[in-house]
């Protein structure tokens, strides 16, 4: 099974 | 105050068309090196930056750093009462809780100003760094779109791998499976048909096509489209809008449990 990643896992709040 | 002069105004039209179904409300930033917004998706799995650069304006009078909240469904609404030739000035004051768009015909015989409400937006920017991608393509954005848009009669998910034979994109459903492989080629009498690939190490990601061809909407800010792929990392679908700037799509990929 594939799992959707999300942006915030990748990039931080700034 | 702020006062942008567009003169392609339909630029505007056409980046609001690209990013309306993708994002309802959204910051635009504005600032002496131009205008711009970053947002993501409800469901945080996509990203879009878009920037049009000061120079690009005939006109950009910024007075000070100006964040200004929309809903770009109404923000749309208004934009697409202009004509397609039509200049386009965005005009706010300080602090106030409205923008207004001014439009006017090319031999300046109407002029219409459309005035719209802000809204407070929480403003999240995500810090993206500048990256070395592992592959990039460069490639014909309708032929990206008319890709993406027959995969998604097949399947839900394509993978895109770039090798030094290409760059695939292969998807499967219930019905059946489906391979594109485009060659690097090139185009000696226009460049806007070339697919150009440059790698360091192969890359093969997995995304949900619903947001891909989502990000397709922008073909018509470009003839072409450039992928950035690494590995564990979101892909950056880039269309650049002519001598103003660009709109750039991240989206987080599938992996596997």
């Amino acid at each position: 099974r594939e799992t959707q990643t999300r942006m915030d896992s990748y990039y931080h709040f700034s | 105050m702020l006062e942008l002069r567009l003169v392609q105004g339909s630029l505007l039209k056409k980046v609001l068309d690209a990013i309306k179904d993708l994002v309802t409300d959204a910051n635009f930033d504005c600032s002496e090196s131009g205008f711009s917004l970053q947002a993501m998706d409800s469901s945080h799995v996509a990203l879009v930056a878009l920037l049009l650069r000061s120079d690009g304006f005939e006109h950009y009078r910024c007075d000070r750093n100006l964040s200004m909240g929309m809903n770009l469904t109404n923000m749309s609404k208004m934009l697409k009462c202009a004509g397609n030739d039509d200049i386009i000035t965005i005009k706010a004051d300080d602090g106030g809780d409205s923008v207004t768009f001014m439009f006017e015909s090319p031999s300046q015989d109407k002029v219409s100003d459309f005035e719209m409400k802000l809204m407070d937006i929480d403003s999240e920017h995500l810090g993206i760094p500048e990256t070395e991608y592992h592959a990039i393509v460069k490639m014909p954005s309708a032929e990206f779109a008319r890709i993406c848009r027959d995969l998604s009669t097949i399947g839900d998910t394509v993978v895109i791998s770039v090798s030094k034979d290409g760059v695939k994109f292969s998807t499967s459903g219930d019905i059946g499976s489906a391979n594109v492989v485009c060659r690097q080629n090139n185009s000696v009498d226009n460049k806007d048909n070339e697919t150009v690939i440059e790698m360091n190490e192969p890359v093969s990601l997995t995304f949900a096509l619903r947001y891909l061809n989502s990000f397709t909407k922008a073909t018509t800010l470009s003839n072409t489209v450039t992928l950035s792929m690494s590995k564990e990392l979101p892909v950056v679908v880039e269309y650049k809008i002519a001598e103003i700037g660009h709109i750039r799509f991240y989206l987080a990929p599938k992996i596997e449990d």
